[in-house]
């Protein structure tokens, strides 16, 4: 249904403001409280969602066969040292959402270096 | 992701973007959508990171990432940060790091280090383009007067280029940047580039604010089927607000 690249635009008009529940919500993060707290109030409410896309994240890992297995125990198991290496706050930082969420701490530190893994 | 910042007739800046993520991250055959882009946009908030009770900086971020990838320091500057794909990529950086080089920074711990330290513009911008980093990457940085824009072209040791938006005269009242180096051509399969620039022409200055540029990241291939959020920010008043993004069929899926 769509067209051979390279693809031409289609500008838009009055699509502001979109349907109002597609605005995203705000929290606060208080830099006050101790690096591994700042972020447990929002991690324990959102717990499901981020356990859902680290799951389906796996899931696509796994597909490409089970020699995969060994990277993802490797992640889970021995990861979470780079935690220690990380600049401060955010290796405690990345402790506490661990803690907060009961996720393994070596994907918690993966997810949040992905940028560095995948920009080649 | 495209990531814009322009001014209206009045010299009032603005700075928004859409983050585009999960690109061959499973495709989802029966619903026509990246497997990973459906699964980070229930995790998308805004974070206000507040000391003593006062709003120090905001960003956008999906939930356990703790970096910075859109950021406003109200009445100071505003920055986003777009991928830059090289082969000197992250993967040589972390490689490095972990042989006991830690001279070089992560990108979004940079960005977030950025926001919160940098006192102006001009500080934030020196700081996004000489701090060795890991990765490769554009940072896009906005500022409160007219004309202070730029587009920071980030190799993993220095800035490689600084694109400044009152260096272009003919459309001096934006800057654009996707995911290619401003002096080059972008892949043909994937020129958002060029349609965001005629949107945004269509748009002019007079129609330039959060409603008109809403419009141009809500057109298609601007938008696509790996939008997972659009980003409005306004750095005088510190506004920033943000919106999930879908793109119904027929979408481009990239």
């Amino acid at each position: 249904s769509a067209q051979v690249p390279p693809f031409t635009e289609k500008c838009v008009q009055g699509t502001y403001p979109p349907d109002l529940s597609r605005k995203v919500p705000t929290v606060i993060i208080n830099l006050d409280l101790k690096p591994q707290d700042r972020w447990t109030h929002v991690v324990k409410d959102m717990k499901p969602q981020i356990e859902d896309l680290l799951v389906a994240f796996k899931s696509f890992i796994r597909d490409f066969g089970n020699w995969t297995e060994a990277i993802i125990k490797l992640v889970d198991n021995d990861f979470g040292y780079l935690a220690d290496e990380l600049p401060a706050p955010y290796g405690d930082e990345l402790k506490g959402i661990a803690t907060a969420s009961g996720l393994p701490l070596g994907e918690v530190v993966l997810y949040n270096i992905f940028y560095e893994i995948f920009t080649v | 992701c495209t990531s814009i910042v322009g001014q209206d007739l009045n010299g009032r800046m603005y700075h928004a973007r859409n983050l585009d993520f999960g690109l061959f991250l499973g495709w989802d055959i029966k619903n026509n959508t990246w497997e990973i882009t459906e699964k980070l946009r229930p995790t998308i908030r805004i974070l206000e990171f507040q000391r003593s009770g006062k709003t120090l900086y905001k960003t956008v971020n999906y939930l356990g990432y703790i970096g910075v990838l859109t950021g406003i320091r109200p009445g100071v500057f505003t920055l986003t940060m777009n991928e830059r794909f090289n082969i000197d990529g992250g993967f040589v950086g972390i490689f490095e790091w972990l042989l006991g080089n830690h001279t070089g920074q992560w990108m979004s711990f940079l960005t977030r280090d950025t926001l919160e330290q940098a006192a102006s513009y001009d500080d934030a911008k020196d700081r996004l383009a000489n701090t060795p980093m890991l990765a490769p990457a554009y940072y896009i940085l906005g500022g409160t007067k007219p004309g202070q824009g730029c587009v920071i072209t980030r190799s993993r040791q220095k800035a490689i280029d600084v694109w400044e938006m009152s260096s272009q005269p003919a459309n001096s009242w934006y800057i654009l940047e996707t995911n290619y180096d401003h002096w080059k051509k972008p892949m043909f399969l994937d020129d958002r580039r060029t349609p965001a620039n005629k949107c945004m022409q269509k748009l002019t200055q007079k129609g330039m604010g959060i409603a008109g540029i809403y419009d141009v990241l809500s057109s298609k291939p601007v938008l696509n089927k790996l939008t997972t959020y659009t980003a409005l920010m306004q750095v005088d008043s510190g506004h920033l607000e943000c919106w999930l993004q879908y793109c119904p069929d027929p979408c481009y899926p990239f």
